[in-house]
């Protein structure tokens, strides 16, 4: 992996979102994967309908949580995914209102990633931003900084919060993930956490996972 | 050994504290191994989760432990300040055998570099005391009006008020605790969600769906080019 990367830099990533009061980190977290993918396949750089995973995809339970897994899945059978515009954010479950005629993107797969995070490195430098899921202790009250709770506080086996990686390097010898998260740009640095980065931290290697577009 | 359905094996939950009594004996037990009488620590607050699965349990708990510096009173200056720790306990319980997987103790107490206005330094000393100093509800409430002015909260009545403002303060504490525990260079304290319990915040904005397995997808190939 090159010493350091951030899509940000690039284009690859839309602002940041605000999920408001809901669960529906896990939408977020796929969307902004799949707006990185087409960036990189298509050069246009598109912000996706989260709404749409919230009341079509029927596998995930919405504003209680879901899995980007199944995300993935539920925008492969639907046919791909609606833009901002076209299917706006409401930050609770609507009836399915998802057009076909509206869709702008799709995915053909999905691919579990490594749990080596010099491997993940190498991965977002070639392929772009990928979609993690962290336990999110401390994030309450995240607000600037490199983040490195201690191990059993910030356990993996209690991952509850999914978001975006888009970018690592370091900061003053410290390695760090750059990542986005979806509470608005009111909270942590404009909206994005840095997290250390090569000790497994909160869990962040444990479910990488990104669309393919061919 | 028959490993039970997975539903009811991989959830962590949190525990009563009763649930709580057995580990954490267990884990002072182990602390104080090999400590003289009058130099073990006493266990304070202690929560924590149980992951069960097949005939195991894992636990994994977070306890204040307090311990007396000087153990003779003939030489000790008085008064004998108590020292507070944080550690966080990892115990297997296996067939009713508990050992212990890791210990992480650390003094609740650090030097915090946060220039910004909203800076907890004045409330470091909240951790290392029993009762909270005179002046702390003057502060706090200060702090806590700040925080309404920034984030435009309004709440229903004044009974909700004074809640939100209780929750704050705890959240202060416990955003320093957060502080102390962190080998980074991250800095906490107030945020907008600064005015939500623990158990809000995780009902709100986080998913417990994520502590499920998910689906096997293909796994990426590896990117080996320059």
């Amino acid at each position: 992996a090159p010493p350091e990367w951030d899509w940000r830099k690039k284009g690859a990533v839309t602002k940041v979102k605000d999920q408001g009061m809901c669960g529906s980190c896990w939408a977020f977290s796929v969307t902004g994967n799949v707006e990185g993918q087409w960036f990189l396949k298509e050069g246009t750089l598109l912000s996706l309908s989260e709404q749409e995973l919230l009341d079509c995809d029927k596998m995930d339970k919405a504003c209680l949580g879901g899995l980007p897994s199944s995300a993935y899945m539920a925008i492969k059978s639907l046919g791909g995914l609606e833009t901002e515009d076209d299917y706006k954010y409401l930050g609770h479950m609507e009836a399915c209102n998802f057009s076909e005629e509206k869709v702008k993107v799709y995915i053909n797969d999905s691919v579990d990633l490594s749990q080596n995070e010099q491997k993940l490195a190498a991965w977002l430098a070639k392929k772009g931003p990928i979609s993690v899921a962290i336990n999110a202790f401390g994030m309450q009250f995240y607000r600037h900084g490199i983040a490195r709770p201690l191990r059993p506080l910030c356990s993996p086996w209690f991952i509850d919060h999914a978001v975006l990686i888009v970018g690592y390097g370091n900061r003053s010898d410290i390695p760090f993930w750059a990542i986005k998260n979806s509470w608005g740009t009111d909270w942590g640095e404009e909206g994005y956490y840095y997290l250390h980065r090569g000790s497994g931290a909160c869990g962040v290697n444990t479910m990488a996972t990104s669309a393919v577009v061919n | 050994r028959p490993v039970k359905p997975r539903a009811a094996d991989s959830e962590a939950w949190e525990l009563a504290p009763l649930e709580l009594l057995e580990p954490a004996r267990f884990a002072l037990e182990m602390y104080n191994r090999g400590r003289a009488a009058g130099k073990r620590a006493m266990l304070g607050a202690v929560r924590g989760r149980v992951r069960r699965a097949g005939e195991g349990s894992l636990y994994s708990l977070e306890a204040t432990l307090e311990e007396t510096p000087c153990n003779d009173p003939t030489v000790c200056q008085l008064p004998v300040s108590k020292k507070t720790l944080l550690c966080s306990f990892e115990i297997l319980d296996e067939l009713g055998k508990h050992i212990l997987l890791r210990r992480d103790c650390g003094p609740v107490d650090t030097k915090v570099t946060d220039n910004r206005n909203w800076t907890l330094n004045s409330f470091l000393p909240l951790l290392n005391k029993d009762s909270f100093p005179q002046d702390f509800s003057v502060k706090m409430t200060s702090v806590f009006k700040e925080f309404v002015t920034t984030y435009n909260r309004t709440y229903d009545s004044k009974e909700e008020t004074q809640w939100r403002l209780t929750v704050f303060a705890r959240n202060m504490v416990r955003a320093q605790k957060i502080q102390a525990l962190d080998r980074g260079t991250a800095q906490y304290g107030v945020t907008k969600f600064s005015d939500l319990t623990e158990e809000e915040f995780h009902t709100i904005y986080l998913n417990p769906l994520l502590r499920e397995k998910h689906s096997k997808m293909h796994p990426a190939t590896s990117v080996n080019d320059p």
